[in-house]
């Protein structure tokens, strides 16, 4: 328009209504894909069963309820807190549902992948992994839990750290995986991958199906990195 | 803030709504069902300039009397945000896990001259 009239942001009112709401869609959609770090949208997501994802909203609702802390490497029953926001930037909270990977009498693996583009641009600030343990008879039973590492000279794994509890009875248990999980996010599989290790009387340590809504999960939060200050001399 | 509609041609917020089941998005954004995707439109005449969205200030009344004194000169002014909100995500990344987040600014609340 002319001078003094319209701004050049405004150039949008000046197209013509069909052309104006084509322009619009194009943008929303490009701002949001910017604004999510994404190439593009992700294609065919193949959501987690309901139950699975309704237990695990309903733990982290618990979970930004309470005001408790969970201290590095504790292992601990019930809910975990919320971080304080810091500095203003961007946060995220990812819920990783786990895959059931290979399995013997006594133990199961269990994977949880993560998405290049956030590990590419954030950096991990808290991460807790979600066991639910389905005791079939009173008594206590020894469980090792153990946090896998893909070893770079070959197809092999290490273990990274290892973690023993007795279960006595049925319920939800917590583990701080925040370490391995930054770990991960330098590394080029973004893959993490835990090993339960149970008594041969007691079964597979998963529920029947991946249905249940006692799946295994991760929440991870992640925060925007800060940029990177260029100096010029 | 000044909401369009009517016959004004002054500086307003317009309202635009972006249905991600329209866009074919509601596969894989979980909540909300849309983004309220409003814009600033509208006219800035001199004598809006700093009004009513900016905070004004002793400044900015100075420079709008000058700018009104003397309207040979060319100063333009724009009719843009000047209150926004983030928008709140809950999506599936392409490992079908899933992410919420706040994404600052993208929704203009109010808009007004610069």
């Amino acid at each position: 328009g002319a001078r003094g009239e319209w701004c050049p942001a405004c150039g949008v009112a000046t197209l013509a209504p069909g052309t104006q709401r084509d322009a619009l869609l194009a943008l929303a959609k490009q701002s949001i894909l910017t604004k999510l770090r994404l190439p593009a949208r992700p294609s065919a997501p193949q959501p987690p069963a309901r139950g699975a994802l309704l237990a695990a909203l309903r733990r982290l609702r618990a979970r930004e309820r309470s005001d408790t802390a969970v201290l590095p490497g504790m292992l601990r029953d019930g809910p975990v807190p919320q971080l304080s926001r810091g500095m203003g930037l961007q946060e995220y909270e990812i819920l990783s549902f786990a895959e059931s990977g290979s399995s013997t009498s006594r133990s199961v693996r269990l994977h949880f992948r993560f998405s290049q583009e956030l590990a590419g641009s954030t950096d991990i600030l808290q991460a807790t992994l979600y066991l639910f343990w389905a005791v079939p008879s009173p008594g206590t039973r020894p469980v090792t839990i153990r946090i896998l590492q893909a070893d770079p000279a070959g197809p092999n794994m290490t273990v990274s750290s290892e973690t023993q509890l007795d279960v006595q009875r049925s319920g939800w248990t917590t583990l701080d995986v925040g370490p391995a999980v930054r770990t991960l996010f330098g590394q080029e599989t973004l893959r993490l991958t835990v090993e339960l290790e149970v008594p041969e009387d007691w079964g597979s340590p998963l529920p029947a199906d991946h249905n249940d809504s006692h799946w295994p999960f991760v929440v991870a939060r992640a925060q925007a990195r800060t940029p990177h200050r260029i100096h010029r001399r | 803030g000044v909401d369009c509609g009517g016959d004004s041609r002054m500086c307003c917020r317009q309202e635009f709504f972006v249905d991600f089941k329209e866009i074919g998005w509601e596969d894989w954004i979980i909540q909300p069902e849309g983004y309220h995707m409003n814009y600033c439109t509208g006219l800035c005449p001199l004598h809006m300039a700093g009004i009513p969205g900016l905070a004004a200030s002793f400044h900015t009344a100075v420079l709008n009397r000058i700018k009104a004194a003397s309207a040979s000169t060319a100063v333009d002014s724009c009719c843009v945000p000047t209150q926004r909100r983030p928008l709140s995500l809950l999506y599936y990344d392409r490992d079908s896990n899933i992410v919420k987040t706040d994404i600052p600014d993208m929704i203009v609340d109010s808009c007004g001259c610069t």
